[in-house]
């Protein structure tokens, strides 16, 4: 049975699709059996991030450790049970594709609420949710009062895990462990990160999930893209010289595929 | 007849909702009066940031110019014209009910591809798209190669646009105002921004937008929004200090601004 991990967060632009190929790659150059699905059928950043590489590579001769990457396969509507939605026998027609020869299976969500999005939560042994240090962000986590102080109640997105998490329950699955990732952090301490560490690490409390350590705000998790690659490529196309930020970006990597957790997974 | 502002890009996390309140407070305050709505019916976080400011300001006893904001009007079934969309009627009774007394009517979109959002986008008089300084933001207005230098094709989000100024077209209304906006850019001099100022301004001229001056990655776009306040309230408010980057921020909100060139507007 494969580990199932899913990226997700409803707000977008948080970092799903970054994040998602970063533990991606870094899994497969480990050795393990790591296999992706993009559920953004439209933007497909994920995929479209692996495809780069691919062109890349075969472009350059070079061989790379990857993760796989299969689109959802298309199903004939005579292959439905009465009443069952298409999306969800897509899914899970991928899954069980997959299954047999993965370790690991990533999922990437869309930036917004769909079907798809839900029952992949609810397949997640893992879920990776990667936030803007903002409380722009914070709000479709939780509501909070003007002081950026006093949590007011429950918000779309954690209402949407804490149904997963029931149906989980009933199913008698084990529970998803819960990860939020703060992104996208500014190098200086200031007065909204140090509020926004103290209203993560309170609602974490009160709605249950781990806090992992982070990404800062750095171009080397952004401008590979083009060619597919990840910041953990870069002394295999020939960069010897990594600057600081890219030492400290390789590091915060590390420090966070450590806090996953994953079975099988030493660092 | 309002002039119609659409904040819009499909990708999500670009900027959209912080574009939309940062332009409507700053037409209100140089008081026109700015209706504005949000098609993201779920997230709100534009309606969340209005809201946020008039609990704050009910608080504290302060009045604030201030954008007008109403939510989509729910309609009965038996109000629709045989096989009219929902969602069409509830975006024109919004406009038609704004339309009398507003100057602007500033539209924030969803960060995926609705119905609402095609719509919205074939009455924009004007539209706004912030992109992050990076590839994958870049990705769904054009396929670029390996190198980040070639343009492939159009993709997604230019094809939408495409389609609602063909509407326009053929409705005899005038052409779009298509302006792109650069947001979070990291303030050094980077290989990875230099090569996405060059990218957007070849597709500028292939596909008919105007680049207008953006905005900084700063943590004051970002920190008010549990108060629903802007930078240019802040003197407003009792802050008589402006530091560096706060001043700079408000030097990039007035030179935006003035590049939209709306009708009536001197900044
Ligand atoms: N740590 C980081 N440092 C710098 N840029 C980043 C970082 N993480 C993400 N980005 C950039 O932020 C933007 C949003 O990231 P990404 O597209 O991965 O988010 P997403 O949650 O997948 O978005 P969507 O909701 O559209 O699926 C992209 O332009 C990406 O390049
Ligand atoms: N110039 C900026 N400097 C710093 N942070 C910014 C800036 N612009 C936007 N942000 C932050 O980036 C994140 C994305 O911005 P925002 O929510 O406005 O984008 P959006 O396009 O409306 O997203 P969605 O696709 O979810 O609607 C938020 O956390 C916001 O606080
Ligand atoms: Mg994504
Ligand atoms: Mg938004």
């Amino acid at each position: 049975m494969a580990h199932i991990i899913v990226v997700g967060n409803e707000k977008g632009g948080a970092g799903k699709s970054t994040v998602s190929m970063h533990v991606a790659t870094a899994l497969a150059r480990m050795g393990h059996k790591i296999a992706t699905l993009d559920l953004d059928l439209r933007q497909k950043t994920l995929g479209r991030y692996v495809e780069n590489r691919h062109r890349y590579l075969a472009k350059e001769g070079v061989e790379l450790p990857s993760p796989d990457y299969i689109d959802l396969p298309e199903i004939d509507k005579s292959q439905l049970q009465a009443g069952e939605n298409p999306y969800d026998h897509r899914l899970s027609a991928a899954v069980s594709q997959l299954e047999a020869e993965a370790d690991f299976i990533l999922i990437d969500c869309p930036g917004s609420h769909t079907r798809l999005s839900q029952v992949a939560h609810s397949l997640a042994d893992t879920l990776i949710t990667p936030l803007n240090d903002s409380f722009i962000d914070f709000d479709l986590l939780a509501h909070i009062d003007n002081d950026g102080e006093r949590i007011l109640g429950p918000s779309v997105y954690s209402e949407m895990v804490w149904n997963a998490r029931q149906l989980r329950a009933q199913a008698g699955l084990k529970p998803i462990d819960w990860i939020v990732l703060r992104n996208r952090m500014g190098a200086q301490q200031m007065v909204n990160k140090a509020k926004m560490e103290k209203a993560i690490e309170k609602l974490s409390k009160r709605i249950g999930f781990r806090v992992a350590p982070g990404f800062n705000e750095r171009v080397i998790f952004r401008e590979l893209f083009p060619r597919g690659l990840t910041l953990l490529d870069l002394k295999d196309i020939g960069v010897t010289q990594l600057n600081i930020s890219n030492v400290a970006a390789r590091q915060e990597l590390r420090e966070m595929i450590k806090a996953l957790n994953l079975p099988g997974v030493s660092v």
